[in-house]
């Protein structure tokens, strides 16, 4: 099903992306 | 609680993503993203398209919150 990969892909890419926030706001002072 | 420090968490996110203060997230304040973060202009693309829910062009706090509660929750309960 292709929506449902397209959904995996977006929630994997959510995922690193707030994960990359997260680690922006730790890391500064 | 955990609902709680889940929209502080995206309401502080909403802020980096919409510097200018708008009150709503542009495609281009996401591309912006990219000097900041550790992902490529694809992949913001990706989390532009994945949190417009409507697909009206802008992400309003509402729907920023809605995509970051899937993912504060899943993180948060495993």
């Amino acid at each position: 099903d292709p929506n449902m990969k397209a959904g995996a892909t977006s929630e994997g890419v959510l995922a690193n992306f707030f994960n990359s926030l997260l680690s922006k706001k730790t890391g500064s002072p | 609680p955990g609902q709680l420090a889940m929209l502080r968490k995206a309401q502080e996110f909403f802020q980096t993503c919409d510097a200018e203060g708008k009150g709503f997230i542009a495609r281009r304040d996401m591309q912006r993203l990219h000097q900041e973060l550790p992902l490529s202009l694809e992949d913001l693309e990706d989390v532009f398209d994945a949190l417009d829910t409507d697909g009206n062009g802008f992400l309003t706090p509402e729907e920023f919150t809605t995509g970051f509660s899937h993912f504060f929750f899943s993180q948060n309960n495993p």
